[in-house]
């Protein structure tokens, strides 16, 4: 474990809890998109299968326990609890255009022709893309409240962070994890634009993020 | 072995 590690991964706990509260306190999933919530569902689903199989550490237990909840819950809330308010006409992203491909070369490129590994693997390709419908939902109503952007800033930063962990890892180890590292700057690269609009305006205090 | 084989990350 590494300072960067620590701190990304605090982020992606922030993030995912700035979220959940915002909906449970607002009892409203406005400008929410339930299907990025469901995708980062499926990820931790696939990732976290080994909870039963290997034992890392408390925490890294512990964390992947607190993660399937949280995720979990809020999509919960999106479709069951507040389901009133849920956007779904906004929230038109073609999930599957990210599945299939996501699923296809989760068979072709991976470290081992293992379900587990397969699994471990889709997973990762997945949660490079996952955001996409949040961004898009994004674009399309053309703003966010503010409490969302600060909840895709720690969501991008959490992924930053982990790629400063795999320079420190490569260099203080030689750990260097190709699958995991190519996904995470391409999940990176998503969310430039929106950390860009995100410095400029929202930090600017304008509160809410309007979309030029 | 192969570098995946220990997944320690979240």
């Amino acid at each position: 474990m590494n300072i960067f590690r620590l701190l990304g991964d605090m982020c992606h706990l922030v993030a995912i809890i700035i979220l959940f509260l915002k909906i449970w306190r607002s009892k409203s999933c406005a400008g929410i998109s339930g299907k990025s919530q469901v995708l980062f569902a499926l990820v931790f689903t696939t990732r976290y299968l080994d909870l039963f199989t290997s034992f890392i550490s408390v925490y890294n237990t512990v964390m992947k326990v607190v993660f399937l909840v949280l995720a979990y819950a809020t999509v919960y809330l999106i479709y069951l609890r507040f389901r009133s308010t849920y956007n779904s006409e906004s929230d038109s992203f073609r999930v599957e255009f990210l599945l299939v491909p996501v699923a296809g070369l989760s068979f072709l490129e991976n470290y081992a022709f293992a379900p587990l590994e397969i699994l471990w693997t889709f997973s990762i390709y997945l949660e490079s893309v996952a955001i996409l419908p949040q961004l898009f939902m994004i674009t399309k109503t053309g703003e966010a409240e503010s409490i969302t952007t600060h909840y895709l800033f720690f969501l991008g930063l959490y992924r930053a962070l982990y790629l400063a962990n795999w320079v420190w890892r490569y260099h203080t180890e030689g750990f260097f994890d190709q699958i995991a590292v190519v996904s995470g700057v391409v999940q990176t690269i998503f969310y430039c634009d929106f950390f860009y609009l995100y410095f400029t305006k929202v930090l600017r205090g304008s509160g809410k993020m309007t979309l030029p | 072995d192969y570098p995946g084989k220990k997944k320690d990350e979240l």
